[in-house]
């Protein structure tokens, strides 16, 4: 009973057009999934209405999963792997408050310690205009028990002014296996494709509409 | 003496806010939205009074265009029955690039009403 042509203008609103684009890829993995559902719920009532101490600092999460990635080495106590990330970010509307990646879970559960180092290697989406300038952003221990993030920010904001919010860049992981109780010979677990580690962006829109953040940024002590 | 009963008459519903709840299926966004299952919009409904009173917030327009109403041109509708206060809902969304969003969008629950 609806008029098509009002139909086709209410779609135009920039709320309808986020909630109903094109049908999504079913490429979500269990792992991110969760990730984004116990953010989620840490975030909002189940009813959805955001809890009054959230910690997000910022109105959006965006998890971006890797969309490229080269086959997992892991000979002896070394993890490495290589996973590229495409950039978007609207930089009229959206203002980037943090990024982060969250370590493979690959890592997680193998039950020992890792000392981590992250280097980032950015490529335009311009012809002939490939950087190729390693830069370690993070060097961390990561403990076998939850879900840890390398901040990245710094380096993001840098690449996101240069290329002006479209770029691509690549990870690359090199990880030791801390030397725990003794042995290397506890076999690899969970080498999926869905152990990639994955990016999140937390921003903030700046379009009229949308919830604004009273709450400071919160950050994990490192 | 012969009279009404109490509540036999229509008496007017003067504007106040009505639960209203909406599942995320009913909507056709199942593609899209992974949590919250369903929304709680509310809506607001009712006669607008000739009087209105403190508690609904009323801007001085209102008052006028009921003046307006019942002393000047009836043609000139009383002031209507809308939403007054909103509260933000946190929605997470699978969106068509393969990513996944949290989101937080104000103004989506109705939380009260005023006539304006």
């Amino acid at each position: 009973r609806v008029n098509p042509q009002s139909l086709a203008a209410a779609f135009e609103l920039p709320f309808l057009q986020e909630m109903t684009g094109k049908t999504p890829k079913s490429s979500f993995t269990g792992q991110s999934l969760q990730y984004m559902r116990d953010l989620y719920y840490r975030s909002a009532s189940p009813e959805g209405l955001p809890w009054e101490n959230r910690t997000l600092g910022a109105t959006s999460v965006r998890l971006v999963p890797a969309s490229a990635w080269t086959g997992i080495s892991t000979r002896g106590p070394w993890y490495v792997q290589s996973l590229e990330y495409p950039m978007a970010m609207d930089w009229e509307r959206q203002i980037l408050v943090r990024t982060a990646v969250v370590y493979p879970s690959v890592l997680r559960r193998s039950g020992t310690q890792f000392l981590c180092q992250v280097k980032a290697e950015t490529r335009e989406n311009k012809p002939n205009a490939v950087e190729r300038a390693f830069q370690v952003v993070s060097t961390q221990s990561y403990k076998p028990t939850a879900w840890q993030e390398s901040d990245i920010t710094a380096y993001i904001r840098q690449r996101l002014r240069k290329a002006r919010g479209w770029f691509s860049f690549w990870l690359h992981w090199e990880c030791r296996r801390q030397r725990a109780r003794g042995s290397f010979r506890t076999r690899w677990r969970g080498k999926a494709n869905s152990d990639t580690p994955f990016l999140l962006l937390y921003f903030n829109d700046t379009q009229q509409g949308y919830q604004e953040v009273g709450t400071p940024l919160h950050r994990r002590v490192r | 003496q012969a009279g009404d009963a109490p509540g036999s008459r229509m008496e007017p519903k003067f504007c106040s806010l009505h639960p209203l709840q909406v599942t995320i299926k009913s909507l056709g966004w199942t593609n899209w939205v992974i949590a919250p299952d369903r929304l709680y919009p509310n809506y607001c409904q009712g006669l607008c009074p000739r009087i209105l009173r403190k508690g609904l917030n009323s801007p001085n327009h209102a008052i006028i265009q009921n003046l307006v109403n019942e002393l000047v041109n009836q043609r000139v509708p009383r002031p209507c029955c809308v939403p007054y206060q909103y509260s933000p809902i946190s929605i997470l969304l699978k969106e068509d690039n393969g990513t996944i969003l949290y989101k937080e969008w104000k103004d989506m629950n109705a939380q009260s009403c005023t006539c304006r």
